[in-house]
């Protein structure tokens, strides 16, 4: 009956908890998800919720959402982000502020690196379970297709290829360099 | 879909109209904006590889199922969360230890007659590794719950050049829209004229992702930090360093080295020897 199910649901959970956090660098931030396996409502809205801290120079790596859309809304500080369309357009390059609400559609890739200030955000998914896949990392895409697969892809050495695979160390964040455009330092 | 475009008082065939020609082969489509076609909620499509043909690292934002018409070769499905299942070692006999040579997800084989599942949006590659062209009949099923974006059907490919990727991405980009302006009003008048088949193909493979690097839209120093790799490997990989458009499917002049298990004795004498090419040094699952 209705009084089984979601009359007595539990529909809130805290996900500023940083004990709660899913995903963990105490350099890099933070990443937490609820979704109908760890709040069952989901399940019915069919919706799911994440919150990210970025900590300065920090990133997260290019990835894209398999079965969702992504909105994510800026709690705190600033990031750059950029998202590409599947003809590798660059459909969103700028930094985004607090207060600011953007969307990441379902398959677009994406990549956030934090301003001076750090950048926390708050994102709402249009799949209770929504499932990312990352373009580097240590269980990257890259990471799990054969190493000449990526050298015949890239028109790089074999070595270059492996070499390439086992210098992905992180999961989920990435450090930015001085030189990089995006980097506190380089002023851009 | 208006009320009514469903309601079908006739049935036709159809041959693929258009195609998208690549350095390794070709892929065909069927008019994705066909009404019958649009009705059904799926589009149809046909890989044509030639032999040590590639069809690049891609996903798609619906699943596919593919039926193998004609030849044989090598593809994988990249699943994320899932292990390397698959890794080499190669021997060293000074310090009489080993070391990896590579790891990777579990790879397949196909040959005619098989029935290949594509989930939506996995990344998955195939090669053509037999004496003759693969030829691949495709289903991508966009009306399926797992998309959410539009109809069509888009494939998000990982490698290849972009046309972003001749500079900066926000330089690219507005280069991008201006040529995209000049690609409509070229369009516009040339669609007066005829070559309506060509406008269509370029439409088509703009629309649909076949001549886009979804990396190439990222800064490629932003590739550069997330890879932790140098200079020359990010441009690489964003399609900067290369001179030619080499399409979505490339020739692979090397042999590759894929962690590929021993055929069963009841293999052919044929299939043991393509295996063995292949494989190159020891290997386990």
């Amino acid at each position: 009956g209705l009084e089984e199910t979601l009359c007595t649901a539990r529909v809130r959970q805290n996900i500023d908890n940083p004990r709660r956090a899913d995903i963990y660098d105490p350099q890099a931030g933070r990443f937490t998800t609820l979704n109908s396996l760890t709040l069952p409502i989901f399940g019915q809205v069919r919706l799911s919720a994440a919150r990210g801290i970025l900590n300065r120079n920090w990133g997260v790596v290019p990835k894209w959402c398999m079965n969702a859309h992504s909105f994510i809304y800026v709690t705190k500080g600033s990031a750059q982000v950029q998202i590409v369309n599947h003809e590798g357009e660059t459909i969103l390059d700028q930094q985004v502020q607090e207060g600011q609400l953007f969307l990441v559609p379902q398959n677009f890739a994406v990549v956030k690196q934090a301003g001076d200030q750090g950048f926390e955000w708050v994102e709402f998914n249009t799949n209770e379970n929504a499932m990312f896949n990352t373009l580097s990392g240590r269980t990257s895409t890259l990471a799990g297709l054969p190493a000449d697969i990526i050298a015949a892809s890239y028109d790089l050495s074999s070595s270059k290829a492996q070499s390439l695979k086992q210098n992905m160390n992180s999961v989920w964040f990435y450090q930015a360099s001085s030189s990089s455009p995006w980097s506190s330092s380089s002023g851009r | 879909q208006s009320p009514n475009e469903c309601q079908f008082r006739q049935i036709n065939a159809f041959e693929p109209t258009l195609r998208i020609q690549a350095e390794g082969g070709v892929t065909e489509f069927w008019d994705p904006y066909n009404q019958q076609f649009q009705c059904g909620g799926a589009h149809l499509y046909r890989h044509i590889i030639q032999p040590r043909g590639l069809l690049l690292p891609s996903y798609t934002n619906a699943p596919l199922v593919a039926y193998v018409q004609q030849g044989q070769g090598e593809f994988g499905i990249v699943v994320p969360g899932c292990a390397e299942t698959y890794q080499s070692f190669q021997q060293s006999e000074q310090q009489g230890g080993s070391s990896f040579l590579d790891r990777h997800q579990k790879i397949g084989s196909y040959k005619q007659g098989d029935i290949i599942v594509f989930p939506e949006s996995a990344v998955h590659w195939l090669f053509n590794s037999g004496n003759e062209q693969t030829v691949l009949i495709v289903l991508q099923d966009t009306s399926n719950d797992a998309n959410q974006l539009d109809a069509n059907p888009l494939r998000f490919f990982l490698a290849g050049n972009s046309q972003q990727s001749q500079g900066s991405s926000q330089q690219g980009q507005r280069e991008q829209g201006r040529k995209q302006g000049q690609r409509e009003q070229g369009q516009r008048e040339q669609g007066q004229h005829g070559g309506k088949q060509e406008l269509m193909t370029e439409r088509l493979r703009e629309q649909l992702g076949y001549n886009g690097n979804i990396l190439a839209g990222f800064d490629v120093q932003i590739v550069k930090d997330a890879l932790n790799t140098d200079m020359e490997t990010a441009q690489k990989i964003v399609g900067e360093r290369s001179q030619e458009d080499r399409g979505h499917i490339i020739t692979v002049d090397r042999d590759l080295q894929l962690i590929v298990p021993s055929s069963s004795s009841s293999s052919s004498r044929s299939e043991e020897q393509h295996q063995t090419r292949k494989q190159g040094g020891g290997s386990s699952n």
